[in-house]
């Protein structure tokens, strides 16, 4: 039973540390358990270090940061446990466009076994979507599901930007 | 075990019956603040047992049940329905599908629902647990709770870990 | 001290709902002194209720209805008690194209008096900056500030929208 | 008083001495994950006299001095200032400008100076209450904070509701 724990556990760390590098294109992570302690009852403690910077506590690292070291610890554990499917509400919140589009392409390695439903605000992630549904609230306070276009998207934020030069 | 389907009815914002036909792969569901989007991820959550009204965003869990809103009355019911495909047909009704639904009434009652017949919660959540789709069965990333992942004390990340382990 | 504190409440919650009303373009909200309690004791309670949806806890609002209520009490306190400059720091990270608008709209009657530095990743919120500074890492680990062109902002994530198409 | 340019060397991801020049109105600050965006936030915070390692995403005090990385050795220490115009005059220096600066070396030894001058902590301090830029004087809304606001406790919220009048 410790056993089984322990090979899962060294399992999900070096999962965590293969997606974490590949979102950071480097960088080192693990997760470890906290030592002196009976592996059944350890705390788990996660370090992470992006490339190029001095290894920190974690509190260190950017809000962006932080968001791709939890979503490869995530990745890292569903690989263990894989499940039919997986739902993402704003995940990309934080990220900017490059690190969308890593974090994208990392779900590709999933996507074959498992469905993802991700609400998104953002259009990098709807671009890379095989489909898109909206939702609207035409009467006010009731839900309504419409078929969305990536075309349908208004292109307003860079209209604006350019309008602006 | 794939998801097939989701139907809303009465839940939260969706007063109108809503079917959401979902498919292999990476699904987006877009559209403005407030119309619904992590209502539905709500939705798949309660479904699937969710007993806590907090992780629901709600303060009891009758507040799932359509409040009503302007020149609309409230909804007698809540009802959600997931239909998965279940290709080794093991527990499968009619046409290789499985429906697994649950329902909310004003009165309190409620009813959880296989393959359209009234069975106890235990039946769902056993149900559940032996197809890989129990409550710690599905990731789901809800939003803004990114860093809590991260944030939590090496004890409560355990709990995760195992959780999913 | 027991008045100047009510008349300054009262005040504050004018405002609220006044910068509530015109971030939803509709809608009521207050904040109120908890019941019963002496007023330089008593705790607050926000109420908020958005246009064309009913009076329920603030916390069934959505994440982007929930970013934008507490900037609009955030505001209201700022204007009873205006500073020289205020530091916002990805603010809009929940909010869509709309209410990024309408947020920064909101900011500009607090510009001629206050400096706001803004820190962000949405391209409308750039868009009406006065000005940018771009922060980079040229050098690994060591940070770099760069001026910053609205026309050097890359359109990629439009740009690959557009090509899916 | 308006800010008129922040100086910072030494101080978390700004090995190097680094000037932002700021000017009226809103100014945006850009940039991708990590390149220390929210770091430049947490410099203003600092040098206005922020006690709290906490509200600075640090575990200690001296966490805040650059430790270096990728071919770059540590920074002997961290230093921020912040110049103000001050038209009024009632408290500038030469010029109509109020410099107001920290200090914090490895050895644990810290400093505070007004105009260049090494001054107590309190000095400062009072200094700030009297401008109107007190910790609490201005505005700050951090990264990932913004629901704080609404999910404290109504006592809670009090605290923050009484620091700002
Ligand atoms: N029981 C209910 N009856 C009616 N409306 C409800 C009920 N519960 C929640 N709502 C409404 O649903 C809306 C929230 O929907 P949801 O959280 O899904 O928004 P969202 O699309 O995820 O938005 P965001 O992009 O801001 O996260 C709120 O406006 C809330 O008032
Ligand atoms: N004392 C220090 N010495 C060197 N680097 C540091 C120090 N403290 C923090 N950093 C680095 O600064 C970076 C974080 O910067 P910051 O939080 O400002 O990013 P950001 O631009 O706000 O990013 P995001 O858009 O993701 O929020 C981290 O990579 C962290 O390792
Ligand atoms: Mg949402
Ligand atoms: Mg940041």
């Amino acid at each position: 039973c410790r056993e089984k724990f322990l090979e899962t556990f060294e399992a999900v760390s070096g999962r965590f540390e293969q997606i974490f590098r590949r979102l950071f294109r480097g960088g080192k992570a693990e997760i470890k358990l906290a030592p002196d302690e009976d592996p059944l009852e350890a705390g788990i403690e996660i370090t992470a270090r992006p490339p190029g910077k001095d290894l920190r506590s974690i509190k260190l690292l950017s809000g962006g940061e932080r968001t791709l070291t939890a979503l490869a610890l995530l990745l890292a554990v569903f690989r263990s446990r894989p499940s039919p499917f997986c739902l993402l509400d704003e995940v990309d919140a934080a990220l900017d466009d490059a690190n969308v589009e890593r974090f994208t392409e990392a779900l590709d390695d999933f996507t074959h076994d498992t469905q993802f439903l991700v609400v998104t605000h953002n259009r990098i992630t709807m671009a890379r979507c095989e489909r898109l549904f909206g939702v609207t609230m035409r009467r006010r306070g009731v839900s309504l599901l419409v078929g969305v276009e990536l075309s349908d998207i208004p292109e307003e934020s860079s209209d604006r930007g350019k309008a602006a030069e | 075990m794939y998801l097939k389907r989701i139907e809303l009815e009465g839940f939260k914002s969706f007063a109108d019956r809503t079917v959401i036909p979902v498919e292999r792969g990476l699904t987006g569901i877009v559209g403005p603040n407030g119309c619904g989007k992590s209502n539905v991820v709500d939705a798949i959550l309660w479904v699937m047992g969710e007993r806590s009204a907090k992780a629901l965003r709600a303060d009891a869990m009758e507040d799932v049940i359509f409040k009503g809103s302007e020149g609309r009355s409230e909804a007698p019911y809540a009802m959600v329905e997931v239909v998965l495909g279940d290709d080794e047909g093991r527990h499968a009704g009619p046409g290789g599908e499985l429906a697994v639904g649950r329902r909310l009434f004003q009165t309190g009652e409620s009813e959880f629902l296989l393959n359209g017949r009234k069975v106890r919660r235990k039946d769902v959540h056993d149900l559940l647990m032996d197809t890989g789709l129990g409550v710690q069965g599905y990731m789901v990333l809800a939003q803004g709770k990114i860093d809590a992942v991260l944030a939590a004390n090496p004890a409560e990340r355990r709990s995760v870990f195992e959780e999913a382990a």
